[in-house]
């Protein structure tokens, strides 16, 4: 049997929120170390990557392996009915065709259980090397979000270039064309609000706005993005899920003829 | 004109 129970109910909301849009469904796939999912949009453009890690949650159980096929609008619907300050229960049995989640309000007044079906679903992996990246850069989850926010405003697609000067992000449409550089900067005493660059050679690529963008619903998850960049690879978009775990979003880069 | 590349360009499948 599968059992997990995590206290900040709120963080699954906000997971869900993060990645419905941009994946229909995918297999939660649960084993003794924790949850993982990797799951592609329709278009095999970008992927998500998710790793929670047993030890994040209060409680944490899995007897076998297993895939379980969540269908994620639907989870959604199911989780909105959680409150925000909730307690949360995932349950299955083995092999089971439905997943159990159980809402228990702060002051355990409140209790409510929902099924959700599971599906059977195809999934189709990748192998991600692990590797040196030419540069990354952590920058607050707000600028982030905002940079990527205005841009789209502008123009479909974002050449970035890091080089010692900063990390510049830079557009162009009908309206005219937009450039934003963030320089490294660790004068904010927080660390969340700093923008650290690791350069270890200049790097520019070009993206779909369209795809960043859809990756800042994750805002909500972590005070700190990770951008990673290596020339003719996948960017990374990387938020840190407090000591739960983290989601990683892999975005293809545009490619000259 | 630069074209959208797809992940298995870049990742194999397993």
């Amino acid at each position: 049997m599968f059992e997990a129970r995590i206290t900040q109910g709120a963080v699954l909301k906000k997971l869900v929120e993060a990645l419905k849009e941009l994946v229909t469904e995918g297999n939660f796939d649960v084993s003794s170390t924790g949850l993982q999912l990797q799951a592609m949009d329709s278009s095999h453009v970008c992927l998500v990557s998710l790793a929670l890690r047993e030890d994040g949650f209060e409680h944490f159980r899995c007897d076998r392996n297993m895939a379980m096929g969540i269908h994620f609008q639907n989870l959604s619907k199911i989780l909105k009915c959680a409150g925000n300050e909730d307690t949360i229960t995932l349950k299955a049995e083995d092999n089971a065709d439905q997943l159990t989640l159980m809402f228990e309000s702060s002051n355990q007044d409140r209790i409510s259980d929902f099924d959700l079906k599971l599906m059977s679903i195809e999934s189709e992996h990748l192998g991600i090397p692990d590797q040196e990246y030419s540069a990354e850069i952590k920058m607050p989850s707000s600028e982030y979000q905002r940079i990527v926010r205005d841009l789209t405003s502008i123009g479909d697609t974002v050449l970035i270039s890091a080089t010692k000067e900063g990390i510049k992000f830079s557009t162009s449409g009908d309206v005219g064309t937009a450039n934003v550089t963030l320089r490294h900067n660790t004068t904010p005493e927080k660390p969340e609000e700093q923008t650290i660059i690791d350069l270890k050679e200049p790097v520019a690529l070009t993206f779909a706005l369209r795809y960043l963008n859809n990756f800042a619903k994750a805002t909500p998850l972590a005070p700190v993005v990770k951008l990673s960049l290596t020339k003719d690879l996948p960017i990374v978009v990387e938020y840190q899920i407090g000591e739960l775990g983290a989601v990683k979003f892999y975005l293809a880069p545009k490619i000259d003829d | 004109k630069a074209n959208q590349g797809r992940l298995e360009s870049f990742f194999t499948a397993l």
